[in-house]
């Protein structure tokens, strides 16, 4: 059986929010080492990939490997019912059809259950190579999505080049153009401002717009975000978790 | 011109 406590409601209604456009019904394994998600959007650019460690629970027991097969909307439907500090402990038991999810205020004199009917769901899963990226970048979250929210006015494409000199981001449409170009840089005081690149060869590659800013609905969780590229690959983009990630990856347009 | 690739042509069911 599945026993996972988290200290606030907060925690897994941001996760579940960065995901839910992407996602539709899939597989949430979970084992003594936590929670897992691998799963593709409906259009098969994006992969999601979500791992939720054990230590990141505040109680956390799972003896035997449990599948919880979940519609995600319904589970941010559920949620939507829990106050943000709310006391969050998700059950299950071994082949149950229903996860049970409990929502407590601090003082324990609230407490309001939800039973989610479980599914099964046959769902492909693909093997991530192992890969030593081109260019890695550290950069603030939410200046990653306020930049691409900006040139989503201008074009349903971005075009991103990463060399030594920094990272550009670019535009074109029928009203004009537009770049953003930051070069790296270190905040002492505001360490997530902080522009890290590590680069083993320029890189440039070009994504849509649309997608990329539901990858960007998960600037919630972290303050930093890390992207990674090599040219004609699927980029990576990682937002950290304190104990896990949220990881897209994410197929990029490419010249005929 | 530009063409949106599939993840599934890069990764593969094992």
């Amino acid at each position: 059986m599945l026993e996972a406590k988290l200290d606030a409601a907060s925690q897994l209604k941001k996760i579940v929010e960065a995901i839910r456009d992407m996602l539709g019904e899939c597989n949430i394994e979970c084992n003594e080492t936590g929670l897992a998600l691998q799963s593709l959007d409906k259009s098969h650019i994006v992969l999601v990939s979500l791992l939720l460690g054990s230590d990141g629970f505040s109680e956390y027991r799972c003896d035997r490997g449990v599948t919880l097969g979940l519609n995600i909307n319904s589970l941010a439907t559920v949620l939507r019912c829990a106050n943000n500090d709310d006391i969050l402990t998700l059950r299950s038991e071994d082949r149950a059809n229903e996860l049970i999810l409990t929502f407590e205020d601090s003082k324990a004199d609230r407490i309001s259950e939800f039973n989610l009917r479980l599914m099964d769901i046959d769902q492909e899963y693909l093997a991530i190579p192992e890969t030593e990226y081109a260019a890695t970048v550290v950069m603030s979250a939410a200046v990653l999505q306020r930049t691409l929210r900006d040139l989503s006015a201008l074009s349903e494409a971005v075009t991103i080049e990463i060399d030594k000199e920094g990272i550009r981001f670019s535009a074109e449409g029928d009203l004009g153009k537009g770049s953003t170009h930051f070069k790296p840089c270190v905040d002492m005081e505001n360490a997530e401002n902080s522009i890290n690149i590590t680069l083993s060869e320029p890189v440039s590659l070009s994504f849509n717009l649309q997608y990329f800013s539901n990858i960007t609905k998960a600037s919630s969780l972290s303050s930093t975000v890390t992207l990674q590229m090599t040219a004609g690959m699927p980029a990576q983009i990682e937002y950290k978790l304190p104990s896990g990630h949220v990881r897209y990856y994410f197929a990029p347009k490419i010249e005929d | 011109r530009f063409k949106q690739k599939k993840i599934t042509g890069f990764f593969t069911m094992p």
